[in-house]
C-alpha cells in the first residue's frame, strides 16, 4: 500500500541491515501462514500419529477437482483426516470418536463430504454384516443420541470406505463425531482393526470455511 | 517480471525461501519443507507505471514514452512495485487435534512483480 498516497514502501530500497530484514521477513512469513490457516499460534502436537497410519491416510487424500480454479470469492477448502479415538468398546459394539477443530472464528465450517475408512480382517469365504450407528452430541442432553444407522455387508479383508450422511457431516461441523459399529451374526472378535499402526480407522472430510453463509455483493 | 540480480534498483522479484526446519515448524507441517514466499522490491519510475514488468516490445516502449510525457509535471507518482502473479501454497499439516489437514492457501507465493 502507498504511504500517504505518495511513497511506495517497496520502492524505498533496504533501510535495515540484512539480519534484521531476514528476521522481519521470517516473522511476516510465519504470520501469513498462521493467519491464512485461522490459527493464532502454531499447533502443539499432543497425540503423535504413527508414520504407517499417516502413510495409509495420505493415500486417501485427493487434490482439488480437475479443471477448477481457486476463486477469490470462494471459501478456502481443506481436506481433513481425523484418526479415531476408541472408547466404550466391547465384543458387541465399538465406539469411535473424532474431533474437528473449528477452523475459523466466523463464517462456520461446512463439511462437503465425509467418509469413514476402517480395516476389516475376515476369514476367507466369509460374509459379515455390521450395523453402523451415527451418534451425535446434543447440547441439551449429556447422552449421545442416535442420528442414523446403516446396515453394511462385507466379504473381503481390507480397507472399507463408507460415505457418511448429513447427520454425521453436521456432527463434524460441530466439532465432534461419534460412530458406533455393531457387528451382527457370527463374527470373530477383533475383526475391526482399531489400533494397528497402519490400520487405525479415520474419517476423511472435505471442508470449506466461510462458504456457507457468504453473501456475494453485486 | 524480472528477478532481482546484482545491483539492479528497478522493480524486481526477490526470492525468499523460509525453511520450516530453520523456524522449528517441521514437526507440524508435513509438506512442503519450506515456503517460497518471495517479495517485490525496487523502484518504479513513472514511465513504467502500469507496466507489468519492464517494457519489452515496440508497443510497450511507445506506451511507456507516452506515459512519461503525459506524466511530466505530475507530482508524487504513486506507482508501486507489486506482485503481478501469485500462486497458492499447498500445505499438509497437523492441527491441534493431531488431525491431518491438506489445504491450498491462495496467493501465497509471489511469482512475478511489476509496477502498479
Amino acid at each position: 500500500s502507498l504511504r500517504g498516497g505518495s511513497q511506495c514502501p517497496a520502492c524505498e530500497g533496504p533501510t535495515m541491515d540484512l539480519g534484521s530484514q531476514r528476521e522481519l521477513l521470517l516473522d511476516l512469513a510465519k504470520r501469513n501462514i498462521l493467519d491464512n490457516l485461522h490459527l493464532t499460534q502454531r499447533p502443539t502436537l499432543n497425540r503423535p500419529v504413527a508414520r504407517a497410519a499417516l502413510r495409509t491416510a495420505l493415500q486417501h487424500l485427493h487434490g482439488p477437482p480437475q479443471g477448477t480454479l481457486l476463486e477469490d470469492d470462494r471459501g478456502q477448502e481443506y481436506e481433513i483426516i481425523s484418526f479415531a479415538e476408541t472408547g466404550l468398546s466391547n465384543i458387541n459394539q465399538t465406539r469411535l470418536s473424532f474431533h474437528f477443530s473449528d477452523r475459523t472464528s466466523s463464517g462456520g465450517m461446512e463439511i462437503q463430504q465425509a467418509s469413514l475408512m476402517f480395516f476389516i480382517q475376515l476369514p476367507p469365504n466369509t460374509t459379515w454384516t455390521m450395523n453402523m450407528r451415527v451418534l451425535v452430541l446434543n447440547p441439551r442432553d449429556p447422552n449421545l443420541t442416535l442420528a442414523t444407522q446403516q446396515l453394511l455387508e462385507m466379504d473381503t479383508t481390507g480397507w472399507h470406505q463408507l460415505l457418511l450422511g448429513p447427520e454425521a457431516q453436521a456432527a463434524c461441523s460441530q466439532g465432534h463425531l461419534t460412530l458406533e459399529l455393531v457387528p451382527e451374526g457370527q463374527v470373530a472378535p477383533n475383526s475391526i482393526i482399531l489400533d494397528g499402526a497402519a490400520h487405525r480407522p479415520f474419517v476423511s472430510a472435505r471442508v470449506r470455511v466461510g462458504g456457507k453463509h457468504r453473501v456475494r455483493r453485486r | 517480471g524480472i528477478d532481482c540480480q546484482g545491483g539492479s534498483r528497478m522493480c524486481c522479484r526477490q526470492e525468499f525461501f523460509v525453511d520450516f526446519r530453520e523456524i522449528g515448524w517441521q514437526d507440524w507441517i508435513i509438506q512442503p519443507e519450506g515456503y517460497a514466499m518471495n517479495f517485490c522490491t525496487g523502484q518504479c519510475p513513472l514511465h513504467v507505471a502500469g507496466m507489468p514488468g519492464i517494457a519489452a516490445s515496440f508497443h510497450t516502449a511507445v506506451l511507456s514514452l507516452l506515459k512519461a510525457n503525459t506524466a511530466t509535471g505530475t507530482a508524487g507518482g504513486g506507482s508501486c512495485c507489486v506482485p503481478t502473479a501469485r500462486r497458492p501454497l499447498s500445505l499438509l499439516y497437523y492441527d491441534r487435534d493431531s488431525n491431518i489437514v491438506k489445504t491450498d492457501i491462495p496467493d501465497m507465493v509471489v511469482e512475478a512483480c511489476g509496477c502498479s
